[in-house]
């Protein structure tokens, strides 16, 4: 597939993602929705808000969708194309 | 103090692999 199907199929998955955490359906995620998390993921409360301040890059305390698919793609090894 | 020179960023890799991997599975497992 071309890198931009790839984008796309990425792109999807990563809203798929977004939408588990982001329950309330804000269009964005906060550390709240991740400590929410923190039941149904094998992940330590510290742990969950690690992975939030290291998604968050601008640090405002909002993960955003875009915020997000790009943690997701360097997840997997991609780049989304800023 | 370089508290964030010990590690290095494997660590958070790794936490962020642990996280998507378990939101895949979450998503794939339930509906």
């Amino acid at each position: 597939p071309s890198s931009s199907e790839m984008q796309r199929l990425m792109n999807e998955k990563a809203h798929e993602l977004f939408q588990v955490c982001d329950t309330e359906k804000k269009g964005f995620i906060t550390k709240r929705d991740m400590q929410r998390l923190q039941s149904e993921l094998p992940l330590s409360p510290e742990q969950l808000e690690h992975v939030f301040d290291s998604l968050d890059v601008d640090g405002n305390g909002f993960l955003s969708l875009e915020e997000f698919t790009d943690g997701f793609g360097g997840f997997l090894g991609l780049r989304s194309t800023s | 103090e370089t508290k964030a020179s010990a590690g290095g960023g494997n660590t958070s890799e790794t936490m962020l692999a642990n996280f998507f991997n378990s939101l895949l599975s979450k998503k794939s497992g339930g509906v």
